[in-house]
């Protein structure tokens, strides 16, 4: 565990419970992709099937049980609580074109052929794209509300410090887990386009719409 | 046996 590591952890956290949060004040989940949200559910799941057969740490333990139980949560809002407010026609991304391809990459590309293993790699290449149906919600209407935008920062934030505690990892662990790497590198680049927007925008005190 | 894979990471 190191700095870049926890305050990932964190930053993720943080991501999860903003977006929570926003739908259970507001009783809305206006501009919010469902679609993304239900990914998130199944990378959380896939991965966290070791909870059954390996245990880490406590820390480890309680984390992965608040990010799926939160990651079920939301979906639930989204679908059945709020579901009138659900924006259906603008979350229009076809989900296929994510899982199927990043279904067949994990079959051909992990460390080991075995079902565990196949569904966590499963899951590191999902995470990567799984915001896509989001940002293409938001490219859709053209803008996002300002809570939005913080929970979209805070996720894309959490896979670049991720990035970082890789970097220690080497450094001082002789660490490296390429296929986590590279999916969390492409993950990080999906949110380039956000960041600047981010910074240039909404921290300076207006609300996030993108040109006509 | 296959290695043990340990993904500590979350």
């Amino acid at each position: 565990m190191n700095v870049f590591r926890l305050t990932g952890d964190l930053s993720h956290l943080a991501a999860i419970i903003i977006l929570l949060l926003k739908i259970w004040k507001s009783r809305s989940c206006a501009g919010i992709s469902g679609k993304s949200q239900i990914l998130f559910a199944i990378v959380f799941t896939t991965r966290y099937l070791d909870l059954l057969t390996s245990f880490i740490s406590l820390y480890n333990t309680s984390m992965k049980l608040i990010y799926v139980g939160c990651a079920y949560a939301t979906v639930y809002l989204i679908y059945v609580k709020f579901r009138a407010t659900y924006d259906g026609n603008h979350d229009s991304f076809r989900v296929e074109f994510l899982i199927v391809p990043v279904g067949g990459l994990a079959v051909l590309i992990n460390h080991s052929f075995a079902p565990l293993e196949i569904l966590w790699t499963f899951s590191i290449y999902l995470e990567s794209v799984a915001i896509l149906p989001q940002l293409f919600m938001i490219s859709k209407t053209g803008e996002a509300e300002t809570i939005t935008t913080h929970y979209l920062f805070c996720l894309g934030l959490y896979r670049a410090l991720y990035l970082f505690n890789w970097v220690w990892r080497f450094y001082f662990e002789g660490f490296f887990d390429m296929i986590a790497i590279v999916a969390g590198l492409v993950q990080t680049v999906l949110y380039c386009d956000f960041f600047y927007l981010y910074v240039t925008k909404v921290l300076k005190g207006k609300k996030l719409s993108l040109p006509a | 046996h296959a290695l043990e894979i340990h993904h500590d990471e979350l």
